[in-house]
Order: C-alpha cells, then structure tokens, then sequence
C-alpha cells in the first residue's frame, strides 16, 4: 500500500573530518589529501575527494608559503560544515606536495585563513566571505579566546562575540589595510613611559597563526636592553627567572588607549632536566608594513591576554582585557 | 546566533622540531604576509 523511498542513502557521503588552524594571518582554506605522499602528508588525515559526491574540481594549482611551512596543491569546490555552520560550494585547497619536516610534527591537518580575499592565493573565495555572502552569521564577527594555560579552554565564536569571555570595556581600532587583520600602532610604552619608537607610526598585524609577539628588528635591541634579556643560541632571548617580578610592562598605544603586557604574558617558562629557563617570547622581524612603517606582530603572546574581535561590516578590530 | 568552535592549543612546529632535536634556522616571521619575497629568498 505504501511506497518508501528508500535510496536516499545512496547519495549520502560520510563526512570526512579534519583539524584545520585558524590562522588570521592568512586567507586560503586547504587541506592534506590523497594527491600528497610527502612524509607531511603521510603524517595526517587526507581528503579523499572520490569518496565525496558533492566535490568538484576546478583545475587550478596553487603554492602556499608560510614561512614556517609551504605546499602545493590543487582547488576544488566541495561543502564545508564548520562547528554546524554548512558552507556550500566552498573553494578549497587540495594539497598535492608538502615538502620538508615542519608539517610533519604539525597537529592540523590544514589550515582555514580567515583574512580578507585580497591576499588569497589563486582569488580563492574564504570560508568567512562565502559565510557573510551566504548569509550564515548573525553578525559578520568573528572572535578568539586564547586561553592562558594548557591545551584546552580556547574558543572561536563565529557571529558575535562571547561576554563570557572578556572583561570591561571592548577598544576598536580601524583596520589599515583590509589586507590581513592590520592595524596602526601609534605608541609603545616601557612601564607607563612612552618610547616614542612608534610616533611616526607603526602597523601590526594580528596574526593567530604566530606563536610570539614579533618587534621591528630596529626596535629588538631597546626592548630587549630593558627586559635585561641576553641574546642566547638560536636567536632566543633569556632573562634569569629570579627577576620576573622586576621586569617591566610593555603597552602597545591603540587609537588612544594603552594595552599593556605584564611580563607573565612575554615570558616563557620552560623546565629541563630540573631547571628552569625563562625565555622572552618577541621576536624579531625585518620586513616593514607594506607602508613602510616598522612592523609587530600580534600572535599568540599578545591575544592571549586579549580577546580578539574581528568585523568585517566595519572593518575594525576590537580588544578586551581576556 | 553564536557558534562557538572549541580550539586546543598544541606546540609551535618550532618547538615540536625542536623536541625532535631539529633546529629550525631564524627566518623572517613576517617573511608569511610578503610571499613574493619568500619566494625569491
């Protein structure tokens, strides 16, 4: 009496799952997959496109450098589920070469850049342009919460930010470049006393995918001079453990409002057969801004202190004590 | 309207190498947002 459709399963595909980065510092989305039998590759969960009925190719090859990192791959198209928000037709990139050791040790297996289009490699399409376009946020934001301590307790918030996470007052700033997250810098204080090392203006990248806080090479000298830190092997900075409680504060002035870094935020403790080492987490860098202006970038040192809001309806940033 | 994505922290690919007992040379941290650079470097 009754007819049941009953194939429906046939075009159902188990989903396949992966740990990307969320990486602010750039725009692409790509993942390991079964073009790639580098040891990187070898390492990680690789897509499989012939096992997805919702995939399709579009020919074109790319190379992604990272600094720490590179590949090459291929872009397709394919559905994209994430944490519940289902992006259809998202352009992504299908690694083909991943050579050397640095993603061998990495834990993702690829990397979801939430940049501006701009800096896309191959105009590949973000996945938070097709989420605004695709009209799948509630607000065009998204937010990080970089926990202090431990593996766990960080959280992405896509379409609006979480109170929960954040103390007193947010501080906005215009985005300078809509580029990467770039901002302008306009003063850089040693405890509460204004260097001037940034009066004719400094850009900073806030950047999720860098590990520390990085200061224009012109700049390390000075700021290492007052942290009191020695230059150790490999370009590391140490300072003697016993003087934290004397190191100084270092705020970064920000459309008028100073944020400071106690130094628990820039000083890295580490333990090794017994002993303990503390190392200063900025780095150098040489490049400027493509404006020319001395450039820092905000990684993990600096946003874990601060909750991160990121908006692309107004184009600007916004800071909370975390 | 929120979607929370709970994210863990693991090492930097720097350190894990390091743990491995591979140095990784200084490069550029900034070297990332100027691939035409990297590139050619």
């Amino acid at each position: 009496d009754y007819m049941y459709i009953n194939n429906y399963a046939d075009y159902w595909n188990t989903p396949q799952s992966f740990q990307v980065l969320f990486d602010t510092g750039s725009a692409n989305l790509w993942v390991d997959s079964i073009y790639c039998s580098t040891q990187a590759c070898n390492a990680h969960t690789k897509f499989n496109p012939q096992q997805s009925s919702t995939y399709s190719a579009n020919g074109h090859t790319f190379y992604l450098p990272y600094g720490a990192g590179s590949l090459y791959g291929t872009f397709g198209y394919d559905t994209v589920n994430v944490g519940s928000i289902v992006i259809n037709h998202q352009e992504i990139g299908l690694s083909t070469n991943e050579p050397g050791q640095n993603f061998v040790v990495a834990k993702f297996d690829g990397i979801l850049g939430l940049s501006y289009p701009s800096i896309s490699a191959g105009g590949e399409t973000p996945v938070m342009d097709n989420m605004i376009s695709q009209n799948l946020l509630s607000a065009n934001i998204f937010a990080f919460y970089l926990s202090r301590g431990g593996q766990q307790g960080s959280v992405l918030s896509f379409g609006g930010m979480d109170t929960n996470l954040y103390q007193g007052q947010i501080y906005w700033t215009p985005v300078t470049s809509e580029s990467y997250w770039q901002i302008g810098v306009h003063g850089f204080e040693i405890n509460g006393r204004e260097t001037g090392w940034c009066s004719q203006g400094c850009q900073s990248i806030v950047d999720t995918g860098t590990s520390a806080l990085t200061a224009p090479s012109q700049l390390i000298g000075h700021i290492m001079q007052a942290i009191g830190a020695q230059e150790s092997h490999y370009g590391m900075y140490m300072v003697d453990c016993s003087q934290l409680n004397n190191l100084p504060t270092l705020s970064f002035v920000i459309s008028g409002v100073a944020l400071p870094l106690a130094p628990s935020a820039y000083i890295n403790q580490h333990y090794q057969n017994g002993h303990q080492f503390c190392s200063v987490g900025i780095t150098p860098t040489y490049l400027p801004s493509r404006n020319g202006q001395p450039l820092w970038i905000f990684g993990d040192v600096f946003l874990r202190e601060y909750y991160s809001i990121y908006d692309r309806t107004n184009n600007r940033l916004g800071f909370a004590s975390a | 309207g929120i979607v929370r994505i709970p994210l863990r922290k693991h090492k930097s690919m720097r350190e894990a190498l390091r743990e491995k007992g591979i140095e990784l040379p200084y490069q550029d941290p900034a070297l990332k947002y100027q691939p035409d650079e990297f590139s050619s470097s």
